[in-house]
């Protein structure tokens, strides 16, 4: 463990709780897209899977339960019990473009070929893509709101933060993981265009509009 | 190091 990752994973959780607080306070899943949630869950059922087969540490397990649990808490908010404040009509980014090419991917890429590993590429591949149902919708909807924009900072820090901490266990470890490496950063860059807009417009206090 | 026995990151 070191700093970098250690603050990538406190981002992490901050973003996931930033949103399940915005989601039951405002009793509203207004500009939330619940399909980016779904892939998330995905993401963290398919990566998490050998919860119960491998201990890594007790932060290891704690973390992977958190994230399953509050990624479903968040599917279940936002298409059940606040399902009349969801907004449909703006959240509709076909998540099958995202999930076949993730599955395609782990077939190419993967450490070995077992069940496991193969969930495990697939959900690297899927999260470097999970936000875009969200980026779209915050592109459709022209605007997102301040908390919701604050849980994609943090959110796209988290991976950034990453890339900082593989950077780091290269050269004191000589630990590099070419899958996870490549698609962090692709994820990060689907960030940029919002860090930029969150730095110039939401830290000076401004709403957060998307030009259309 | 082979990545691939475990996965010790998130």
């Amino acid at each position: 463990m070191n700093l970098f990752r250690l603050m990538g994973d406190v981002s992490h959780v901050l973003a996931v709780f930033i949103l399940l607080a915005k989601i039951w306070r405002t009793r509203s899943a207004a500009g939330i897209s619940g399909r980016s949630q779904i892939l998330f869950t995905i993401v963290y059922l398919a990566r998490y899977m050998d919860l119960f087969f491998s201990f890594i540490s007790l932060y290891n397990t704690v973390m992977k339960l958190l994230f399953i649990s509050a990624s479903c808490a968040t599917v279940y908010l936002i298409y059940f019990k606040f399902r009349a404040t969801y907004d449909g009509n703006h959240d509709t980014f076909r998540i099958e473009f995202v999930l076949v090419p993730s599955l395609l991917l782990a077939f190419i890429f993967h450490y070995s070929m077992s069940f496991f590993e193969l969930a495990w590429s697939f959900s690297i591949f899927l999260e470097a893509v999970a936000i875009l149902p969200q980026l779209f919708m915050v592109t459709k909807t022209g605007e997102a709101e301040n908390i919701t924009s604050h849980y994609l900072f943090a959110l796209g820090s988290y991976r950034a933060l990453y890339i900082l901490n593989w950077i780091y266990r290269y050269y004191t470890e000589g630990h590099f993981d070419p899958i996870a490496v490549c698609a962090g950063i692709v994820q990060t860059i689907l960030y940029c265009d919002f860090f930029y807009l969150y730095v110039t417009k939401v830290l000076q206090g401004r709403k957060l509009q998307v030009l259309p | 190091d082979v990545e691939g026995e475990t996965h010790d990151e998130l």
